[in-house]
């Protein structure tokens, strides 16, 4: 599988906002 | 910010302001613990304290620069290494315990209830005890810290112009932490001939840190594996990934 589908939340903590916004 | 611009005392500062909170788990179960109760909370613990990992290393300058395929291969192979290097620092003033989180500090004994933890416990308490024995100083251990996730894989080569880019940048930020640790035990006061001994003494040790992480991967599949724990979200992306490569 390619890096984007199995790092689905690590694709998007990388490229959103800062942890506090996540959780 | 770009680490060219940076000197290694400004880069130091850096990592001391991408520094991540104590984590602490909140739900602590009663004791004694069972097999399944100890793991509950040591994979529910990591799961809280990867995500403020993913913080930590985008703060650190430079490495949003590099590519994203990069950023990706670097956390998932060193998360349980950063992991450990943590609980080794938090622990290193309690000889024969291991401080996992505030409200978390386990004896040595305690992880007889888990069936293989024991050894691992071992190596992470060996490990601090030597940590301690140096002395190893909160500025050293931000710029081990750091090592441990830019030296955490080496890639294949790629003819792309954007993933060659990328390595060049991390092998300058590689340089960069380096100086910074040199820079950190060169105002320690030592004499100039220990500086570099000290040096090779804590780079020595993050063998261990990777070996240790290894055994705990390799661990937490197995209790995956025999349902002894439910693994979620960040924490089974990040251990699906090493056993993907595995296979």
């Amino acid at each position: 599988s390619s890096l984007t589908e199995r790092h689905k939340i690590l694709h998007r903590l990388l490229q959103e906002g800062s942890p506090s916004d996540i959780s | 910010v770009l680490p060219a611009s940076l000197g290694p005392e400004q880069f130091v500062l850096c990592l001391i302001e991408a520094e991540p909170p104590n984590v602490l788990l909140m739900s602590r179960p009663s004791k004694p613990f069972t097999e399944a109760s100890m793991m509950m909370s040591l994979t529910k613990l990591a799961d809280k304290e990867l995500v403020h990992m993913i913080g930590w290393a985008k703060k650190i300058p430079g490495f949003v620069e590099l590519s994203l395929y990069d950023q990706v291969r670097l956390l998932e192979s060193c998360w349980l290494e950063v992991l450990m290097m943590g609980l080794m620092w938090r622990s290193i003033d309690y000889p024969g315990k291991l401080i996992f989180a505030p409200d978390l500090a386990l004896d040595r004994d305690e992880g007889k209830c888990v069936e293989g933890i024991l050894e691992i416990f071992d190596m992470l308490l060996a490990t601090t005890s030597r940590f301690r024995e140096l002395k190893l100083q909160h500025r050293e251990y931000l710029c081990l810290k750091a090592m441990i996730l830019l030296n955490s894989s080496m890639f294949p080569f790629f003819n792309a112009v954007e993933e060659s880019d990328s390595s060049r940048k991390l092998h300058h930020l590689l340089n960069t932490v380096t100086d910074g640790l040199i820079w950190v035990i060169s105002k320690s006061g030592i004499p100039f001939r220990q500086q570099s001994t000290r040096l090779a003494n804590l780079l020595m040790l993050l063998s261990h840190v990777r070996h240790a992480s290894y055994k705990g991967m390799e661990h937490l599949l197995s209790m995956k594996c025999k349902n002894v724990v439910p693994v979620y979200d960040l924490l089974l992306e990040m251990l699906n990934a090493h056993t993907l490569r595995e296979q």
